[in-house]
């Protein structure tokens, strides 16, 4: 879940 | 989302389009790095590998896709249809200064140790200096033009607005990505002397000089 929120970002 | 990261987003694409308008408006590459503009691939390139395996949402995968192709494009105007009006001699920032330092931190600062772990440290780090070919033209030729100018603030607000994102994600969700926060607040710092003459100069309609 944290990873996602990191890669969420551009 | 929030309105920051959004703004920055935002922002992110129009200095994209503003410098591949003015290379295309101008039939010009004149008082551009193409060094940078080589450095922002490889940035994207190296950051944007997981296009191929994760999904994050529409917007997050237009936005990549958008981001390679533009500076792709960038690349190819610089290099190849407009090389004459390209100014190489006054583009002589060593790139391997940027590179090497980047990867090397990458191997030092990462999530994990896996290929696209290292891949994403290494473009967050190299994004942070990448602007420094250009800088370091404008410094040159001790001028810039104007649209030249507004791509710069544009590119420099872009991070200056995902640190007020990041502010408000760590107070609302308690994310904190230190990689992230430590390399864009380096890359936000790099452009404060510039954001100074802006805002001095060009907003006052004159030309952008540094003196020397």
């Amino acid at each position: 879940d944290d990873d996602e929120d990191t890669k969420d970002e551009l | 989302m929030n309105l920051f990261r959004l703004m920055g987003d935002v922002s992110h694409v129009l200095a994209v389009f503003i410098l591949l308008a003015k290379i295309w408006r101008t039939r010009s590459a004149a008082g551009i790095s193409g060094r940078s503009q080589i450095l922002f691939t490889i940035v994207y390139l190296a950051r944007y590998m997981d296009l191929f395996f994760s999904f994050i949402s529409l917007y997050n995968t237009v936005m990549k896709l958008l981001f390679i192709s533009a500076s792709c494009a960038t690349v190819y105007l610089i290099y190849f249809k407009f090389r004459a009006t390209y100014d190489g001699n006054h583009d002589t920032f060593r790139i391997e200064f940027v590179l090497v330092p980047s990867l090397l931190l990458a191997f030092i600062f990462h999530y994990s140790m896996s290929f696209f772990e290292l891949a994403w440290s290494f473009s967050i780090f190299l994004e942070a200096v990448a602007i420094l070919p250009q800088l370091f033209m404008v410094t040159k030729t001790g001028e810039a033009e104007n649209i030249t100018s507004h791509y710069l603030f544009a590119l420099g607000s872009y991070r200056a607005l995902y640190i007020l994102n990041w502010i408000y994600r760590y107070y609302t969700e308690g994310h904190f990505d230190p990689i992230a926060v430590c390399a864009g607040i380096v890359q936000t710092i790099l452009y404060c002397d510039f954001f100074y003459l802006y805002v001095t100069k060009v907003l006052q309609g004159r030309k952008l000089q540094v003196l020397p």
